[in-house]
């Protein structure tokens, strides 16, 4: 047996000589220079980076590195004849879906003790079954330490208008906090969540971490107010793409095929033209105008 | 007893291989799909060919009815073709993919890789 585990990737050079950036509208690969041959199978080379910005910014989308540490970690699992579904982490899913944050922070308050996050997550079927979802928040080292504390500083998440508490987290109060993923349990508000779009909301509390009052409760005299998110290390006004709030979703689906994603792909590349096959067929049936993007229509090659 | 050539080789037929694995190399960016497919952008999922003829191997793991159909053929080929060389195991690979809102996704694709091939 081998030891599969997630490996980081080595040097930003190594992304960089593998980065290409796709504009997916166009179908055009704007490929920066690469380095010489790295001598590796092509199964072995770094899968391409994209930017996962926002979506409904620019159609560029680069894989968040949690993203490529699951799918390089499964499939080492997969090589070596393991079910990566049997993987804790996996919750028994087959499908891993990752949403960017949308929100951005409300600079109008001086203190910010309230972060919205907001996701798009229509794409995802309410045919498959939800067996887990997370908020990774990436808490930056805070630059300043946040004043004396009150006692134990604690991070609480709410789904928004809410007092559902979710999950929360107690951060250190003493010494030097390091820059690290926070994740939080966010199953039970996506549950309950018509599958448009989620917002979860993170406050700032000091006192016990899951008393819902914490906030509420009349505060004595002395305690000062909660402190501002922004010094715990949660600000967004910088973030590199790679330290965005990634909400990752599992989802066990039953539909076994490809042609489910490419009709999709199809669907969103495409308006369904007249030739367009009958609902489930696929390729579209024969006679339309071309068997579809993703097949080298007889004769001329086509590329998308 | 059933049909045999009697020189024990075919006729000016070259020997027909055998049912077995043989490679196919999967290239998703041939197939115009690495505009949304992020990783892999190639895999090796191998294909079956070959004959099932008479007698069949025990590692093609015959059905009752391939030996059934493949007795007939063998000794009236124009009563029932032979039975067909396909694959009998089949393992998933993973996917990761940017889905119609330009979401990362990671989905585990079943029945993508041939193990093993067998007559049925």
């Amino acid at each position: 047996f081998q030891q599969a585990s997630i490996s980081s990737l080595s040097s930003s050079s190594e992304l960089d000589s593998t980065k290409d950036v796709r504009s997916r509208k166009e179908g055009k690969m704007l490929r920066t220079p690469r380095d010489g041959a790295t001598g590796r199978t092509p199964q072995e080379r770094q899968p391409p980076q994209r930017e996962q910005e926002p979506p409904g910014r620019g159609p560029r989308v680069v894989p968040h590195e949690y993203m490529l540490s699951i799918y390089r970690t499964y499939s080492i699992a997969e090589k070596l004849g393991i079910n990566a579904s049997f993987f804790q982490s996996s919750k028994s899913a087959n499908t891993i879906t990752s949403f960017v944050d949308r929100g951005l922070d409300d600079l109008s308050h001086t203190a910010l003790r309230r972060q919205k996050y907001l996701f798009d997550v229509f794409t995802l079927s309410d045919k498959e079954e939800l067996v887990g979802a997370e908020l990774r928040l990436y808490r930056q080292a805070p630059a300043a330490p946040w004043g004396p504390p009150a006692g134990p500083v604690h991070v609480q998440l709410f789904p928004c208008q809410s007092q559902l508490l979710l999950d929360a987290r107690t951060l250190d109060a003493q010494g030097p906090t390091p820059a690290g993923w926070e994740v939080f349990d966010v199953w039970q508000g996506l549950r309950h969540q018509a599958r448009k779009q989620l917002c979860l909301e993170l406050r700032s509390a000091w006192g016990e971490p899951d008393s819902r009052e914490t906030e509420a409760r009349a505060r004595g005299p002395q305690q000062p107010p909660p402190p501002d998110l922004r010094s715990l290390g949660f600000g967004r006004r910088v973030r590199p793409p790679q330290e965005r709030a990634l909400l990752v979703v599992f989802t066990r689906s039953q539909r076994k095929n490809l042609f489910a994603e490419m009709r999709e792909q199809l669907g969103s590349a495409e308006a369904a033209g007249p030739g367009a096959g009958a609902e489930g067929s696929w390729p579209p049936a024969s006679g339309s105008r071309d068997a579809g993007p993703w097949l080298p229509s007889l004769g001329r090659r086509r590329r998308r | 007893t059933t049909f045999t050539s009697r020189h024990g080789k075919r006729h000016g037929k070259k020997s027909r291989l055998r049912c077995s694995k043989k490679p196919l190399h999967v290239n998703f960016k041939e197939l115009g799909w690495d505009d949304w497919i992020i990783a892999p952008l190639e895999y090796e999922a191998y294909h079956c060919e070959g004959v099932c003829d008479f007698p069949l191997r025990s590692h093609l793991e015959p059905t009752n009815h391939a030996i059934i159909q493949t007795l007939m053929n063998s000794m009236d080929p124009g009563s029932t073709p032979p039975s067909c060389c396909v694959p009998t195991k089949l393992t998933p690979i993973s996917i990761l993919y940017i889905d119609a809102g330009n979401n990362v996704v990671y989905k585990q694709y079943e029945d993508m890789v041939v193990e093993s091939c067998g007559c049925r």
